[in-house]
């Protein structure tokens, strides 16, 4: 169970300060999938990166299975990080000098997981997002929809009960997005829980919940019909 | 007028050959309005690059207004790319520690502009994108779409006759990618040349022709029905 209780997040920039989100009020029930969308620069990716507690709100509480995680000491909150979030990254995050599936491996070598099985999981999370022929080039020698592919892949490494997704099919076209779309929506059926920021309407019709973002706020929850 | 012909591009990885672009022949028009489409890894993104002078082809010629670009000196190349030619990368390319509106300037301080024309042009097309009011923001304290945003007027600085745009719509919700869209065409109507790489169907309507690129072959050309 997730809980954002009138969470805010202001930036300094200069002298300025930057409000961005503005009072956000949240419920996730485990297992549900969710969606959500919103003009560009309205906070929705704040918002994600305090769910997945890389970031912390100004003000406010997340609550985490009825505790607070603001409280939680650091090697539990890493613990958290690693084992029971899984997050994709809207610019991807891989690490520059390490091929894919060493980038796919990184999560679960954290997680203590021996070499073999590492590998062994890291090549077929790869071959799930069909990036298996790639595993061994950099990022930088990947097309821009076969690394968010790998940040996909890396996101599930350590088997996560919590995904959150920013823009996971951004940077591919229709078909392709339509196969990670299929993968989450597997992922959801097996039991996890599944947040997503989109811009694609197709992926927010396969939430159980849409939650629309203007200007640090959430303005509106749609209930997608049945498809 | 753009044209390549022949044009193949392979990269080695370990000792791996990859084959990328497998014979492209390609014209393009001045004042045409040209949208790229293909699965992710396809090979759209390496076409572009040697398009827009910053990568060179393996085999085949690229001809600019009749004469091979490949035989050009450096400093002329260079030229080339940063006044006639603009480019919108799939991954933005923001230099980290400029502002939006510095990184925007950046390609008018090459040119040769004075400091205060490059000041208030940066601004104008910052205004343009709706990024005025982050104007001093760094790209890490930008938005996804923000950072595409600022992107879009840098490429557009020295008034380029030709726009080269990677996915300027990717990371953009559906209204903000409609303003960017109307920007696009509205460049095209004032006699530029742009090509466009997309995944966005409504952005791939908006261009006289389509080319279908699979697995480094433009396999298919498009022409949308009047709008
Ligand atoms: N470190 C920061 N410092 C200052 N302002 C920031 C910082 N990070 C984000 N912002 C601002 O917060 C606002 C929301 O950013 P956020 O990345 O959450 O937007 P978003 O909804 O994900 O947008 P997009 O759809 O473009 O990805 C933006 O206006 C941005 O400029
Ligand atoms: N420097 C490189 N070294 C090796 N292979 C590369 C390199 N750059 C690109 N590639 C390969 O070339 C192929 C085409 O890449 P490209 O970036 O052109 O694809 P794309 O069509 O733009 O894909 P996307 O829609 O995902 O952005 C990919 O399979 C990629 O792995
Ligand atoms: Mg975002
Ligand atoms: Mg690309």
């Amino acid at each position: 169970m997730i809980r954002l209780v009138g969470v805010t997040k202001s930036y300094t920039v200069g002298d300025q300060l930057v409000p961005v989100l503005k009072g956000i009020h949240l419920e996730v029930h485990p297992g549900e999938f969710v969606a959500v969308m919103g003009p560009s620069g309205s906070g929705k990716s704040t918002l994600m990166h305090i769910l997945g507690l890389l970031d912390r709100p100004t003000s406010g509480d997340y609550e985490l299975n009825g505790a607070s995680v603001l409280h939680l000491p650091s090697n539990e909150l890493a613990r958290l990080r690693n084992q029971h979030i899984g997050f994709v990254f809207q610019n991807f995050h891989l690490i520059p000098r390490m091929s894919a599936v060493r980038n796919v491996e990184l999560p679960m070598v954290y997680a203590g997981v021996p070499r073999s099985k590492r590998r062994a999981r890291a090549m077929e999370l790869l071959e799930m997002v069909g990036m298996a022929n790639r595993a061994h080039h950099l990022p930088n020698e990947l097309s821009g929809g076969q690394r968010q592919r790998v940040a996909i892949a890396r996101a599930l490494a350590n088997d996560p009960a919590v995904l959150l997704a920013d823009e996971p099919t951004g940077a591919l076209d229709q078909q392709t997005g339509g196969e990670i779309l299929r993968i989450l929506q597997d992922l959801h059926a097996d039991g996890r829980t599944v947040m997503v920021i989109t811009h694609d309407p197709r992926v927010a019709r396969a939430g159980q919940r849409i939650l629309h973002m203007v200007d640090g706020e959430i303005v509106r929850e749609e209930v997608p019909d049945e498809p």
